[in-house]
């Protein structure tokens, strides 16, 4: 059961993939799995929907483990999933949440990745997919979305860890992203998590051009940074990708921007670089726990301001 | 499994314009084999490279040639590895 999972601790694919089914089985009011596809290795990608009813109700997506390396993203979007499930009925604001929209999150955005990581490379960051006339593997699927793609930040070499693939969408783990959330319709919000820097974004990054609801994304983002910090002090950088960390093309949260999908941020979580990909498990639920009140502060945001 | 013995992680404060464009040059240096674990893009954010063991003599001097001063911020990252994954499958057993 998900009581004796340890959320303060790594686990392999095969134990994330199990857990779902737990959680699941024990809020089955609340919570389902669905396979939105498969990977190149053709290994399942399940969504978990948090969800009291409706059809297509306005929702929320946060996503996990894109870029694989990034450890402490998916063991936060695990801890992350069972605080919304325990947290439903027992918390008021996050009961009304639900009450009205849904949550979705794809806790192994990159399972082939996450699987080599676990077998083969701890330092493996890119998909498996394999590239005709390069002996090397994989893109980089936070480069391959339709937004501003192989522009500056992103490399036409296959051997390079941004290598941002032949053609946008060219990958399947983020083609099945992008069919769900398009034939969806109706997320408000679209989340995505990595490590680390202790930084929380917003579009752009293929430009540094602002964009039209800048004021109000700076702003939220700062009020949710410091919910954040209030829990532990641990502190937060907050602004645009190009003007906080650089120029990079073909970001997830630029196009569900460019989608219509106002409310996009992506979080890069602990550390600052004493332990950069290798957080020590200690830190697992410390960064989650902190995470949370940031997330939380952009849903119920995202709740109170409908558009 | 891809082993990382001797492998460091440096730090560099990057300090000018011109400091950022040497190290960007590193990141082409195919042979070196460098990670980049954050890019050197601004005087304002540290940039973090993983360097094999076999180049840190080349690195090292490199950085020294065009002053560029750096911190090891792990030693030896297989250490790290090893803890990391000796830690799972401790916690494997008692989930179990």
């Amino acid at each position: 059961s998900t009581r004796s999972f340890n959320f303060g601790a790594y686990h392999p694919l095969e134990t994330l993939y199990s857990w779902m089914d737990t959680l699941v089985a024990e809020h089955p009011n609340l919570v389902t799995k669905q396979e939105i596809g498969r990977s190149y290795e053709n290994r399942p990608m399940y969504v978990l929907k948090f969800s009291t009813g409706g059809n297509k109700r306005p929702a929320i997506w946060i996503d996990t483990g894109i870029h694989s390396r990034e450890w402490v993203s998916q063991a936060t979007g695990v801890w992350t999933a069972k605080k919304i499930a325990t947290d439903y009925g027992n918390d008021e604001s996050l009961t009304s949440l639900l009450n009205t929209m849904d949550i979705y999150m794809l806790i192994v955005a990159n399972p082939d990745g996450y699987a080599y990581t676990h077998t083969s490379d701890r330092m493996w960051r890119k998909t498996r997919s394999k590239i005709s006339g390069s002996v090397c593997r994989g893109v980089d699927p936070n480069r391959n979305w339709d937004a501003g793609f192989g522009g500056p930040g992103a490399s036409t070499n296959p051997c390079s860890d941004s290598y941002h693939g032949p053609s946008a969408h060219s990958e399947i783990e983020v083609k099945n992203v992008v069919d769900l959330i398009k034939s969806h319709g109706n997320f408000k919000s679209f989340i995505s998590v990595h490590a680390y820097s202790q930084l929380l974004m917003y579009p752009y990054g293929y430009t540094c051009k602002s964009v039209y609801n800048q004021a109000e994304l700076d702003s939220v983002g700062r009020a949710a940074a410091q919910k954040l910090t209030s829990l532990y002090g641990t502190k937060y950088k907050v602004g645009s990708i190009c003007n906080i960390i650089y120029q990079a093309s073909g970001g997830s949260i630029d196009w569900s921007y460019n989608l219509g999908i106002r409310y996009s941020f992506a979080f890069e979580l602990r550390d600052t670089g004493r332990y950069g990909f290798i957080l020590p498990a200690s830190q697992i639920i410390p960064t989650a726990s902190e995470t949370w009140l940031g997330l939380k502060h952009i849903m119920e945001y995202v709740r109170d301001h409908p558009y | 499994e891809r082993v990382f013995t001797g492998d460091q992680v440096i730090r560099v404060n990057v300090e000018s314009e011109e400091q950022i464009q040497l190290l960007q040059a590193l990141e082409t240096q195919q042979e070196w084999e460098l990670d980049f674990w954050l890019h050197p893009v601004s005087t304002e954010l540290p940039v973090d490279i993983r360097v094999p063991r076999g180049s840190l003599s080349s690195v090292m001097e490199y950085l020294s040639a065009n002053n560029i001063l750096y911190s090891v911020v792990i030693n030896n990252l297989q250490e790290l590895l090893d803890e990391e994954k000796a830690e799972m499958v401790v916690n494997q057993m008692k989930e179990r």
